[in-house]
Parts: structure tokens; sequence; C-alpha cells
């Protein structure tokens, strides 16, 4: 563990009184190589560290020692700064609020989608799940099946099959019937499909979603960095939703999307099933992240 | 490396740098940054290009000095198990594989064994159909064990070449689900001795260090004979890659590169090596 790690890294140079720069540098190495198994990206990590280094330094120069502990605590409120220091909720203020989820194949958006119904009904509302993905193998049947648990009707297409003009014609059948949340799943893509991208755009700038969150897999390398920002660029997302953290991947991701979009994870995935969303914990997610 | 004796440093952070981003890892990028060392030693005049080559032999001959080809059976049918966590890519991969057995004038026959996933049994019945193949399937919610012994039993009647199970996505740390894909293989071993003959991990190239533990899991429940890395369309690397053949010894056998059925193509070492320093 880190906190092992440093403790035989400062064992070393205990009893040698004030601490140089040098010290800090090897003990600070540790935990570069911590931040780096952990998934987060390598540029992230080198300005996270250099940001660490300053603090360190900084404060042994106060005290003369800087105990494995004590480098802990600095780098583990670092993170939860980095991450955002509470949780932020979902912005429903028009009505009908638009949510609209993107991200890559696979990250979880259609799950996520009934996920995010279940837990506004719970607040009170009438949420409208849309399928967008009119290319993918029985999406439509995924969302209506995962609707039917939910017992919500999801939005019915018929022979639409324009992405951009079933979100929007779905935001009038949500007026004329009074639901006032819109959840809109659109199909996974690559964020360097340019035509794909344009349709997000497109959708974006035809429906004017009140949340535009990228759904991401806790367990994405390096690559989310250029997810991440890709997405960020192209919709000026309002946050992000990490799932599949019920696995046992530490979860750089989560810093990497943070870092480099500077928007919020509001939301994370626990499991398969509907009721497995919860509130992003900044803290928890420091501490996963340091193993 | 201006041939002066130094090594040059700054070239040496470019590189691990590529490595690291490449999802490789802290280990596998020490030791070639040991490889770059050793080769400056051996060879003081070696330029940047000259580098980069060793560089992609060394990283080419770690993933197999060849290109792994599926275990067939010596009797028919041969049976495929495909495994992966959630989301990866199993179910269109199959899709593809079926497509290209198809393709080869062979007969396949798909099992529909997630039956646990919104949607998922429709799903494939959908690819199968694309795919020009045929599927043997249960109710949503069945047994996903039963519908293995279903799908054997008509692969073994109807005399189909081969057999390509489809399960649910499931993460390694779940012990009833591991236990469950467990019985799969079981069920399947005991109508037919020696298969599955081919049991496929499937993972997303976007996956960081945790493909790593993934592998390591579905390989100690399982024993893995084949790896697929999917999406490597977009622009993750999968230098995992490189830690999971060297720790475990699993042949890669495909790479997935896109949504369409003619996506998949077999793992060529060199090729991947050759991407990795793009
Ligand atoms: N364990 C776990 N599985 C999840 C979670 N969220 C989604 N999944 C699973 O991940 C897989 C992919 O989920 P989908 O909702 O189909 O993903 P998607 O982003 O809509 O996929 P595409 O539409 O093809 O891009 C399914 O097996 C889900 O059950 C989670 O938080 N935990
Ligand atoms: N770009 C790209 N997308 C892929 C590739 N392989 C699969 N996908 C997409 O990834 C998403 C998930 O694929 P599935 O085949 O449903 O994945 P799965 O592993 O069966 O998912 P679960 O059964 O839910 O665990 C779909 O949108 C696929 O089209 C690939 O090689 N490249
Ligand atoms: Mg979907
Ligand atoms: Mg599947």
């Amino acid at each position: 563990s880190l906190s092992g790690r440093l403790q035989s890294v400062f064992r070393k140079i205990a009893g040698y009184g004030r601490l140089s720069e040098s010290n800090i540098a090897e003990a600070v190495r540790e935990v570069r190589l911590a931040l780096l198994e952990a998934d987060v990206n390598y540029k992230v990590v080198k300005d996270f560290i250099e940001k660490v280094k300053e603090q360190a330094i900084g404060q042994e120069t106060l005290r003369g020692v800087l105990p494995g502990q004590q480098l802990i605590k600095i780098v583990h409120e670092e993170l939860v700064n980095l991450m955002g220091v509470s949780a932020r909720e979902l912005d429903l203020s028009s009505s009908p609020a638009v949510i609209m989820l993107v991200g890559l194949q696979g990250s979880g958006k259609t799950t996520t989608a009934a996920k995010l119904a279940r837990r506004i009904k719970k607040k009170g509302r009438q949420p409208l799940l849309v399928p967008c993905d009119t290319k993918r193998a029985a999406a439509l049947e995924q969302l209506v099946s995962l609707g039917r648990q939910l017992g919500e009707a999801v939005y019915e297409p018929g022979s639409d099959r324009d992405a951009v003009s079933i979100a929007a014609r779905s935001v009038v059948f949500a007026e004329d019937h009074s639901l006032d949340t819109v959840i809109l799943d659109t199909a996974g893509r690559l964020h360097i499909d340019e035509e794909l991208m344009e349709e997000l755009r497109a959708m974006k700038s035809r429906l004017s979603p009140r949340e535009i969150l990228l759904v991401a897999d806790a367990m994405t390398g390096q690559d989310a960095v250029n997810i991440a920002s890709a997405f960020d660029k192209a919709l000026d997302i309002t946050g992000a939703i990490l799932t599949k953290l019920d696995g046992d991947t530490r979860g750089g991701a989560a810093l990497s999307i943070k870092a480099v979009t500077g928007k919020p994870i509001k939301l994370v995935g626990i499991g398969e099933k509907i009721d497995d969303l919860e509130l992003f914990h900044p803290d928890r997610m420091a501490s996963r992240i340091l193993g | 490396f201006t041939g002066r004796g130094r090594i040059d440093e700054e070239m040496l952070e470019e590189l691990e740098a590529t490595f690291l981003q490449a999802d490789m890892g802290v280990k596998v990028t020490a030791r070639l940054i040991d490889c770059v060392r050793e080769f400056h030693k051996s060879e003081k005049g070696l330029g940047r290009e000259g580098l980069i080559e060793r560089l992609e032999g060394e990283v080419a001959s770690v993933l197999g000095s060849n290109s792994a080809s599926l275990n067939v059976s010596c009797s028919p049918p041969t049976v495929i198990l495909v495994v992966g966590v959630n989301g990866t890519g199993k179910t269109t991969t199959i899709a593809k594989l079926a497509k290209m057995l198809q393709d080869e004038g062979k007969k396949v026959l798909l099992a529909a064994c997630d039956t646990f996933r919104a949607a998922a049994i429709d799903q494939l019945s959908i690819l199968a159909e694309q795919a020009g193949v045929s599927i043997v399937r249960h109710k949503h919610g069945a047994d996903a064990a039963a519908v293995a012994y279903d799908a054997v039993e008509a692969a073994l009647a109807r005399g189909m070449d081969y057999l390509i199970v489809d399960t649910a996505g499931r993460l390694h740390t779940k012990v009833n689900l591991m236990e469950e894909v467990k019985k799969v293989q079981r069920v399947i071993a005991k109508k037919i001795p020696g298969a599955p003959h081919e049991v496929l991990l499937v993972l997303d190239a976007t996956t960081g260090q945790n493909a790593l533990q993934q592998a390591k899991m579905f390989h100690e429940a399982l024993g893995l004979t084949g790896i697929v890395m999917a999406k490597l369309d977009g622009t993750a690397k999968g230098g995992i890659l490189l830690a999971i053949k060297q720790e475990l010894d699993i042949p890669i056998k495909f790479v997935g590169v896109g949504e369409g059925l003619d996506d998949l193509e077999p793992f060529v070492p060199s090729d991947f090596a050759g991407a990795l320093f793009e």
C-alpha cells in the first residue's frame, strides 16, 4: 500500500532532522507511481505532483519533519479539492428539464438512463426515457425493458430514425403529457467520429439540455483525458457519471476527467440494478485512488 | 542519442511518457526503459529511428511472434465460450466471429446464455440474423447453464462446425457471477469432453490497469485460451496487453476495430507494436 511504501521511504531518512527537497522527492515519487498504477493520466499526475511538492516542502520548512502519514494527508486533501469538495446534484430547473447522456460504446448510458429515471421519480418528478440510439441492435427493446422494470413508459420513436428529431419530438410529447424531465439515451460513439460528434452538437443546439452528462467507465485508463476533453470541447458537458465502480478498479479516470474538463463528477454507478446509482463522494474516491 | 556516450535523458522521459500513456503500466514501462539503456550500451551509434525499431521488435516478441489462431476441435462442434466484464464488446465480437466463420463456409450456431441483461437475447438474435447464423435461446431469466446444455445438444444434433456461447457481462469481483460462468463451462464440458475448446476473454481497449486483474481472475476461474481486444479503433492503445501476455502468457487472438460485422481482425503483434509508437 502507499502508506506502507511511504513509511519505508521515511524510515530511511528518519533521524536526519530536517528533510531536504531531495528526500521529499523520493516520497513524492512513490505517490506518483501509486497514481499511475491507479490509472490517473500521465500529464494529470505530473501537474498534481507539482502541487503536492509545493505543499509538502512548504510544510516541512515549518515543522522540520514530514512523516509519511502527513504526506498522504496532503495528497488526499489535494485530490479531494481537485475532484470537487462536495457532491453536486443535477440541475432540473427548466420544464421539462432535459438530461442528455453521452459517451463511448458500452460505458453504461442506457442502464444509467433507467437509474436516473428511478432517482428522479423518487424525488416526485415525472421522467420520460427517450431512446435516441437507432443504431444498436435491440437498443429500443433494452430501454423499453428497463422502463417496464421502472413502471415507466418509454417514448416511442415510431418510424423516426433520426436521433435529433426523436429527441426534439420527445420534448413536445413530454410537454403535452405533463412530464417534467426528459432523459435522452444516445448511441455510444467514438470521440473521434466527426459525424457522430456533430450529431450530438445538433442535438444540444436544438434542445438546450440542462444537463449534458458524460457517462464514463470507471476502469478507463489513460484514454480518459482524450475522451473527456473531446466530449467537453464539443458539448461543454455539465458533468460526468462514472459507472461500474462496484468493481475493483482504482478509478483514476475520475481525477483525469475532472482535471481535464473542470466539470464535476455528479453520480456513480455501483451495480447493474436500477437502484445502483449514488452521489459522487470525492473523499471516498480519493481514498480509493490512493489504494 | 548524439553518440556522445551518455543517454539523452529528455528522450528517455519522452519514451516513458509514450509507454505510460499507452496503458502499459509502471512495471512494463520500467522494463522497456531498461531495454532502451541496454540497446544504447550495446549499440553506441543508435539513433532515435533505430531505437524505436528495436523497441517495436521487443514489444512484438513479448506479444507473441506470430498471429494466434482459433483452436479447432478434432471432432465438431468446436465450442467457443466468450466471457468478460460488462460492456466490453462480447456480443458484437461473437457476431463478428460468426460472420467470419460463416464466410469460410462453416456451420455456426450461437447460444444466448446472457439470460440476465435487458434485451441481451434480442440483441444476439438480431445479430445472428445479420450474420446469417442460427441461435439457441430460452426466455429472459432462464438458467444460463440450461441454455448452454441445450445449445450443445443442438450443435451436435445439427452437425454444427462451431458453437459460440455468449455470456452476460460480469465483474470478476462478483463471486456468485464467476461461479455461474464456471457452471456454464462445466455443463459444456460434461456434454462434450474437452469442450469448450476455446475460452475467449473480451477486453475493452480503453480499460486501464484493471484489465490485468480481469484477465487474472477469469484465467484463474476458467483457464483462458485466448484474448480479444475490442474497440481498438478508438484512441486507446491497449498497452496493457504486454503485462497480460508477460504475466499470464495467454495468446492474443483478435482485435475489434469497429461496430460492423466485418470489423474483426487477427491480432498481428508487429502491427500492434507499430501502432504503439505512432
Ligand atoms: N457492474 C456494473 N455494470 C454496469 C453498470 N452500469 C452499466 N453496467 C453494465 O454495463 C453493460 C453496458 O451497459 P449499457 O447500458 O448497455 O451501456 P451503453 O453505454 O448504453 O452501451 P452502448 O449503447 O452500446 O454504447 C451492461 O451489461 C450493464 O448492465 C454499473 O454501474 N455496474
Ligand atoms: N467502436 C467499436 N465499438 C465496439 C466494438 N466492439 C463492440 N463495440 C460496441 O460496444 C458496445 C457494447 O458491445 P456489446 O457487444 O453489447 O458488449 P457486451 O460485452 O456484450 O456487453 P454486455 O453483454 O452488456 O456485458 C456496442 O455499442 C458495440 O457496438 C469495437 O471493436 N469498436
Ligand atoms: Mg446504450
Ligand atoms: Mg453482451
